[in-house]
């Protein structure tokens, strides 16, 4: 019950990394193979929702890509428009396009 | 089928003019 702080040198060190906050992304059961691999591309300043879906998305090989309403079912507990700001997101920075419809997505950077 | 490739175009460039 007491919180892990570093009872160390107050203020003075000049050598502190700021810690990047990244939430540790959960365990997303399902498709999507190539999820360890090329991670460096993957933490690009995303955040974890983000994260989530973009490997989501390139986790899917279809041509006309994956389904908002698959990202939702594949999520759990996304909600609608969370999932609708990481692909807006997504799709400005260029990692992913819509494809047959704006309700399609599939990434730039897997083939 | 030509949306996708045209999407996929324009993304592309995004990405390109995003990163670095």
């Amino acid at each position: 019950s007491k919180p892990q702080t570093v009872s160390g040198a107050p203020g003075g060190m000049s050598s502190n990394i700021m810690s990047l906050s990244r939430p540790a992304v959960g365990s997303m059961g399902g498709m999507g193979g190539s999820y360890a691999g090329a991670n460096d591309m993957a933490n690009n300043g995303l955040s974890g929702n983000q994260n989530q879906v973009l490997s989501l998305i390139r986790g899917c090989p279809d041509q006309q890509g994956i389904s908002i309403q698959d990202l939702k079912q594949r999520l759990g507990g996304m909600s609608m428009a969370v999932i609708k700001q990481a692909v807006e997101f997504l799709s400005n920075e260029g990692h992913i396009f819509s494809t047959i419809d704006e309700d399609h997505y599939k990434s730039t950077d897997n083939d | 089928l030509d949306r996708i490739a045209r999407n996929k175009r324009i993304a592309l460039e995004r990405l390109a003019s995003v990163q670095t």
